[in-house]
């Protein structure tokens, strides 16, 4: 539990700042307004599909602030070639979830 | 939250 989250402080921000534009309800974001948002990454969309799946940690077809980080974090790492993990990491784990 | 109607949660399958 003392593992630091992957998603860096700054990263964060400028997620947020993306999660605040796309007008949450009840601080959640439907996969409606997520997918355009991930779409725009031009990753294939199996990829986006494992990445939602790793970041939907509660399964309930929504993103919250936190688990939209994640989903972002992972985008952006695929975008830099890097393999989205098939297992959840504790590291991708937000602190709010552990 | 109403879950979506597909029965998945995933908005890419």
């Amino acid at each position: 539990t003392n593992i630091p989250w992957d998603v860096t402080l700054s990263e964060k921000s400028k997620y947020d700042k993306v999660f605040d534009s796309l007008q949450p309800v009840n601080n959640m974001l439907s996969g409606d307004k997520v997918k355009p948002v991930l779409m725009n990454s031009q990753l294939p969309v199996d990829i986006l599909g494992r990445i939602w799946d790793m970041s939907d940690i509660d399964k309930d077809g929504y993103l919250d602030r936190d688990e939209f980080a994640v989903a972002m974090h992972l985008v952006y790492q695929a975008r830099e070639g890097q393999d989205i993990p098939s297992i959840m990491r504790p590291g991708l784990v937000p602190p709010s979830k552990r | 939250q109403v879950p979506p109607p597909s029965g998945s949660t995933n908005p890419f399958l």
